[in-house]
């Protein structure tokens, strides 16, 4: 049975994207078959890795997933690609749960097929966050070592615990990793020294540094890995992978 | 009469709140009466000004704004902190436009008294952005130079259209900031200049250096021109003013 992985943190910019694509690529180079899910409509994990979005998405025709689910370049990683047309969904009456239930039913069929599921998740706390949640095994946390990082957290951990609520023994909290890791700031190191006295062994020991091929590979359609592969994103991005697989 | 900007992208973590703040501040200092109104839910614009977000807002409570508006360290600029409860507005069913039009006027009543008022928004095309455009005279667009940027513009453009048909010849595209400017990356200058081919003189000629002293700026509860007032971040956020200030 595989693991299925929400990439979620409300706050704006802190590697949601960049992890997910990266974390993806290095999970299905390691032999493991891995889908990468792109829930936002604003579609960057899927033009990330130079897809285009698509109109017509499964789940918002209520269609089983596989039927949008394409190969990419990399072996074994499947993309199933954003569409802009979730912002619709995103707004939707919240109350309309019989809809939620076959999104969800949708998404934990397709992800049965595969070793490991990560889901891209939008800034926010909405509709398209929870839905992700609700299949997901674990939720994987980046945060950026600056000032506004605590500061929205009290308010994911209240989302997550209320979805763990929902589904008792489904959902746990998978891990936190300290992305565009700059040493040089004791402001990084005093976020750092915060963030793990306050959630202790789910942080893992590997920290993304702050590197200008992360920031060019998707101008060129690919992972850090495929782009740039001696450089240090890669290295963490690899070691990343090592810890998430040894935590298995 | 005064103008009304409304800060807005909804790219995660490209200098809305930095902007808002740091600009809002600026304003303060070269003699206007500002008001700096934080509608994100996320309160990073409250907080980063070393103010505490309120859990009874006015415009959740239907009060006029003044009830809630604070004096600042800053002369002349005061705050209207966040809430948490914003995150309850954000996912209201999208059609109670009798709610939309009291917060609507009970902002733009508000705003009456200032020269200045700068809408903190967040990464999101919602209802909390779309209230702050709908009370707004301009949009100012923060834009950061990395390979995402240009993706989400399409529909940003589309939802700042559907507001100025709705209401016309009160909104304009009041100018567009890149900032955490980069200039050893050959991306940045790819970036800045797709961005200035598109949108042309609306484009500040300032761009924002990234620059330690502003990411440190908050957590001393400051603006960066307070905290490190000849850092080249607030160098460039006075250059910013006096452009605004020239557009008048
Ligand atoms: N380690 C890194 N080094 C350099 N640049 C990075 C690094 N990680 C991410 N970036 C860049 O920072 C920007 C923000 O990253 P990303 O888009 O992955 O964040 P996000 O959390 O998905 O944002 P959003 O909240 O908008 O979805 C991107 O331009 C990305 O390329
Ligand atoms: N010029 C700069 N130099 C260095 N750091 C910066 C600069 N501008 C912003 N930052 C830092 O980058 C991070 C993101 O900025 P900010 O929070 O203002 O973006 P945002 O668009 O408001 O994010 P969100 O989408 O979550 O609301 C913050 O930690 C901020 O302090
Ligand atoms: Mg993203
Ligand atoms: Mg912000």
């Amino acid at each position: 049975m595989g693991r299925t992985f929400c990439i979620a943190n409300q706050k704006g910019g802190v590697g949601k994207t960049t992890t997910s694509i990266n974390l993806a690529t290095a999970l299905a180079r390691s032999g493991h078959h891995t889908l990468l899910v792109d829930m936002d409509p604003q579609c960057n994990a899927t033009s990330g890795i130079g897809q285009q979005p698509v109109d017509r998405h499964p789940l918002i025709v209520d269609q089983a997933i596989r039927h949008g689910v394409l190969s990419t370049d990399v072996d074994r990683l499947d993309l199933l690609p954003g569409s802009k047309s979730f912002r619709d969904l995103s707004v939707l009456a919240s109350d309309d749960s019989n809809h939620d239930e076959l999104l969800i039913e949708h998404l934990a069929n397709g992800a049965a097929r595969y070793d490991y599921v990560l889901i891209d998740c939008p800034p926010s706390l909405g509709k398209l966050t929870r839905t992700a949640l609700s299949v997901s095994n674990e939720v994987l946390m980046p945060i950026q070592c600056e000032y506004f990082a605590m500061e929205g957290l009290a308010q994911m951990i209240d989302v997550i615990r209320s979805v763990m609520l929902d589904r008792p023994g489904q959902l746990t909290f998978g891990g936190i990793v300290l992305t565009m890791y700059d040493e040089s700031l004791e402001l990084t190191q005093e976020v750092d020294q915060e963030v793990r006295d306050f959630f202790g062994e789910i942080v893992f020991d590997t920290v993304v540094p702050r590197d200008v091929h992360v920031t060019e590979a998707p101008s060129h359609g690919q992972s850090v890995i495929d782009y740039a592969p001696r450089s240090r994103g890669t290295r963490a991005y690899m070691e990343l992978c090592m810890e998430v697989l040894e935590r298995d």
